[in-house]
């Protein structure tokens, strides 16, 4: 099974590779996957972040990002965020973010393939993947191209929860890759006012979907505009983990 | 121009047919494409809804319809709703509703074509059409293969509004239909308990993206668990039209 992992650059150490999925665009994926990284971080672990979202890619911005990745006699080095975080994302790469490159899953997945070998992940305790949105052939090519430890499944209570869950939990035993557990993202809001919690689309059945998966629902995030404005002044390191803490085992 | 319109069943008579769009799915088009239905049948005017979104037909279930559609010497009879909107969608045709038909751009439109044509509309003031979600190939070929009179768009804040908007305001002008209009969901909650509005994803730049556009904001609709509740429960028609009142010019 060592044999089928591709090989990181020879600078290159990670030790975990976790890939954050979701059953389509604009569940909050990235910013959940921001967020995880920034919250290892702060606990003192060596973290990166692997954009694979190449259609969205929208980490950069998130943490305000301005310069582009460099080339040295190794390989492409990872640009770092305010506090340290190694990201890797096409918008690092190319001049004009606007480019108008028509992604499609082969290309995405050799792209990707190249983040991991042509990039230098000098020592890295934990590396977030912000895989393409779906549970398709386009994320599943993605999981083929590189190694991957652990899943996080990221919902939002008014998609088909049940069904992106099942067809998450498929993909994830065809690549033989174990979930970590699943992020409900945006399923209540705490009133600033009164403080109380209001379930955005009524009561959601995520713990039910989960213990009939055997999984974890790792936290429960709510809608909350502080996330919204630190992500679009690309100021994420600033964000409150609460919900997030916990999930680091 | 007349010759363009594909010829509705003799026995039909359609007068004024409105597309709704969206940038993408899980915005809450098919719940405000039932809800103005609902709201001008309310208010007198014979009404229909012809489902066109193939992919993701979920007209049938918020009007908890049981029955499949009947076939008459004239044509296909839509299924009338607890209120008596006809309604005609995939979902009312096909005996399995999980067949497994891959839904391709051209036996979309075909399909929504044949909904136009072989079905019988008898008498019908508004005609609202649940489009497949997007602004691109697949709204645009249903586009072409039955007649618009306007085409309203329903935002959602946490999506990118402006570049959707762009996208639908130059499909409109392709197409040569006007826009009557946008409808902004999910935009903001009310707390049950202090009634006190709250701003999901901080403060949204509808109005002025409409301005920019010269394009009228036809109404702000709250995330409220009633609606979902409604549209899981088959109930739609039992929902409050405060937000959707106004629309009716
Ligand atoms: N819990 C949340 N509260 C407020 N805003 C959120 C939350 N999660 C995501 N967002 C916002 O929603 C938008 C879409 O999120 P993003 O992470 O880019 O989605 P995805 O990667 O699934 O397409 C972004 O503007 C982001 O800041
Ligand atoms: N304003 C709202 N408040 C609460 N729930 C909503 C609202 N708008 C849509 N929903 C719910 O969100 C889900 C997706 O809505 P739907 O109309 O099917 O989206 P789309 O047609 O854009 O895919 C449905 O369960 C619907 O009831
Ligand atoms: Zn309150």
């Amino acid at each position: 099974l060592t044999d089928f992992r591709i090989h990181l650059n020879a600078m290159s150490s990670v030790k975990k590779t976790i890939a954050v999925i979701s059953g389509k665009g604009g569940v909050g994926k990235s910013m959940i996957t921001s967020m995880l990284a920034v919250t290892m971080q702060r606990l003192g672990y060596k973290t990166a972040i692997l954009d694979a979202d190449l259609t969205g890619p929208s980490i950069p911005k998130m943490f305000g990002l301005k310069e582009k990745a460099m080339q040295s006699d190794f390989g492409i080095i990872p640009v770092l965020s305010k506090t340290k975080i190694k990201i890797m994302s096409i918008n690092l790469l190319l001049e004009n973010e606007t480019d108008p490159v028509v992604w499609r899953g082969p290309l995405i997945a050799k792209t990707v393939q190249q983040f991991w070998t042509d990039v230098v992940w000098d020592e890295v305790d934990y590396m977030f993947i912000d895989m393409p949105p779906g549970t398709g052939d386009v994320p599943l090519t993605v999981f083929q191209s590189i190694p991957i430890d652990g899943i996080i499944i990221v919902t939002s209570p008014q998609e088909l929860v049940s069904m992106i869950v099942s067809k998450s939990v498929r993909m994830a035993e065809i690549m033989n890759i174990p979930i970590v557990g699943i992020v409900e993202n945006m399923s209540y809001v705490v009133c600033p006012k009164c403080k109380e919690p209001y379930y955005l689309f009524g009561k959601s059945h995520i713990d039910e979907i989960a213990l009939k998966h055997h999984l974890e629902v790792l936290a429960k995030v709510p809608v909350d505009s502080s996330f919204t404005s630190a992500c679009d002044r690309g100021l994420v390191e600033l964000a409150s983990d609460d919900n997030f803490a916990p999930i680091v085992e």
